[in-house]
């Protein structure tokens, strides 16, 4: 069986919300280690990986792998009937077709059951290889998402250059054209790690979907590689986190 | 042209 117990649900809600724009269904990879997720969006050009490693949580227990299929909006309807201070536990028996979640506030006064009906969903895993990325940025979570938000307005693809100088978001459309760099800074809220330069187009809205994990963490990690599909990973506290990859286009 | 994530990682 699983247990997990999260002290917040507000952390919870905060992951569940980063999944549900791209994934409408997924399942929960539960295993002694942790809980993990790896789901491709519906038209299979992005994939979201997630892992939540024992570490996160107050109190884990798994003695047996259980795969949790799980519909997100549905998720995120029973999320919304707890506090966002509540601490929650997840249960689910071997070979469960419900999953419990129990919220309890923050001085055990109130506690309330809730069951979530699973659903049996197809796993279609991807390995992914590891990639030596030839440019690694780091940057506030908050100015990726300002820039995905501004260049939409532009265009439905972004041209992403980074080299030593800097990394450089390119869109233009019938509106007019948009340009912002950002360079290294001294304070070292944006730093850039350059092999080589790289420059690759991305659809604007798949970037958009994944800033939805912005609430999580205060800093993004973007990997870009020649030809390789660009990686916007997002850390959750300290054992875990949300990659989300995203195939270049090219040109027809 | 927008390329498919699946033709960059394969199948398990």
């Amino acid at each position: 069986m699983l247990e997990a117990r999260l002290g917040s649900t507000t952390l919870l809600k905060k992951i569940v919300d980063a999944l549900k724009e791209i994934l409408s269904q997924s399942t929960l990879d539960c295993s002694a280690s942790g809980i993990q997720l790896q789901a491709m969006d519906n038209s299979h050009v992005s994939l979201v990986a997630m892992s939540l490693r024992r570490e996160c949580f107050e109190r884990y227990r798994c003695d047996r792998n259980v795969a949790l299929g799980l519909d997100l909006k549905s998720l995120m309807k029973v999320l919304k009937c707890a506090s966002g201070d509540d601490a929650v536990t997840i249960s689910a028996a071997d070979k469960a077709d419900k999953l419990q979640l129990r919220f309890e506030s923050a001085g055990n006064e109130r506690t309330a059951d809730y069951e979530l009906r699973l659903l049996n969903l197809e796993q279609d895993h991807l390995a992914i290889p590891e990639t030596d990325y030839a440019c690694v940025v780091h940057m506030p979570s908050t100015e990726f998402a300002r820039i995905c938000r501004d260049l939409a307005t532009f265009s439905e693809s972004v041209v992403i250059a980074c080299s030593k100088d800097g990394i450089k978001f390119s869109a233009s459309g019938e509106l007019g054209s948009a340009n912002i760099t950002l360079s290294e800074t001294s304070k070292g809220d944006v730093s850039l790690q350059v092999e080589e330069p790289v420059t690759l187009c991305f659809a604007v809205r798949y970037l958009n979907s994944f800033t939805r994990a912005t609430s999580l963490a205060d800093k993004v990690k973007i990997g870009l590689a020649a030809d390789v599909p660009l990686l916007v990973e997002y850390p959750i506290e300290d054992h875990g986190y949300i990659r989300y990859y995203l195939a270049p286009k090219v040109d027809d | 042209m927008q390329r498919g994530i699946d033709t960059f990682f394969h199948r398990m």
